[in-house]
């Protein structure tokens, strides 16, 4: 029999008990899942390790319960600011994004970068230029968030206003 | 961060890694999830390794090319090599770590230190494990 495998994660963080709720946590099983299988299916049908971990990625961006694509952190200034890397194991060829908004598919926007630009490594308008040129689907600053993440960031801001009352 | 690793039926092995960051993040910051080596990093001739947890100690100890390195150069099993890249530097790399691998003899790894580890795996067949939890 061939042999072929995946695996896959959605973050590692220490957490206090009960902060990640039942419902959050079916949510996150169903998404492993789903993302597991996508990648699964293409090498059982005798497709690339390249494609499958692409596939799986992708439905992990598109997963508004992962901190990647849509569900994303956000910086200090309330925006997505993503980052990807793909790799081939067989010929050592990379494309990896840093800094990159809008782009829905970070990781489709590495893959371009490992196949079709003579760099591996892009960075901000750069990426995003390339993304551009290579025709990826953007989305609005506004696809990217959460009710999750803005609350998250309120916080944050709020935090960071009282700590500045007082002063002048 | 999200991240996979993946053995295809012609025996060549591939990582993705992608990420939103982390809260609150400064403008321009970086962790270890594009760095190749740092965060993801993948060679026929060891394994492919994608990392998640505290980016900048991972990025530090470029852990998912330290976890190659053990394998290609030491010939330590996977399992091995990422508890080793676990401990790396405890002193100095302390955090959040979490390692997928996988070797060109299907064997995965997953090893972590944290109590949520968001994680599943299939080889061949097999039934798919699911797991988030330590």
């Amino acid at each position: 029999m061939t042999l072929y495998a995946i695996a896959i994660h959605g973050g590692a963080l220490t957490m206090k008990p009960g902060e990640l709720s039942e419902e959050e946590a079916a949510f996150q099983r169903v998404g492993l899942g789903k993302a597991l299988h996508a990648g699964w299916l293409i090498l059982n049908r005798g497709g690339t390790a390249l494609d499958a971990v692409e596939a799986a990625v992708r439905s992990l961006e598109d997963n508004p319960h992962f901190n990647a694509g849509r569900g994303s952190s956000l910086t200090r200034q309330g925006e997505a600011e993503m980052d990807a890397a793909i790799m081939d194991g067989r010929t050592l060829q990379a494309g990896a994004v840093t800094g990159v908004r809008y782009v829905q598919h970070p990781i489709g926007l590495a893959r371009a970068v490992l196949e079709r630009s003579p760099h591996a490594f892009l960075a901000g308008d750069g990426a995003l230029e390339f993304a551009l040129a290579c025709g990826l689907p953007l989305a609005a600053p506004s696809y990217f968030q959460t009710d999750k993440t803005r609350q998250q960031w309120l916080a944050l801001a709020q935090q960071e206003s009282n700590q500045l009352a007082g002063h002048d | 961060t999200v991240g996979a690793v993946a053995l295809d039926q012609a025996g060549n092995l591939a990582v993705a890694t992608s990420t939103g960051g982390i809260e609150g993040q400064a403008k321009g910051r970086v962790g270890d999830s594009p760095v190749l080596g740092g965060g993801t990093y993948a060679s026929n001739d060891s394994c492919a390794v994608s990392c998640t947890g505290d980016g900048e100690v991972i990025l530090r100890g470029a852990l998912a090319h330290e976890v190659c390195a053990l394998v290609k150069y030491q010939g330590l099993p996977l399992a091995e090599a990422c508890q080793a890249a676990l401990r790396l530097h405890d002193d100095k790399l302390k955090g959040d770590k979490g390692f997928i691998a996988l070797d060109p003899q299907g064997r995965v790894a997953i090893e972590f230190n944290t109590n949520v580890m968001r994680r599943a795996y299939r080889v061949g067949e097999a039934a798919p494990y699911i797991a988030i939890y330590q």
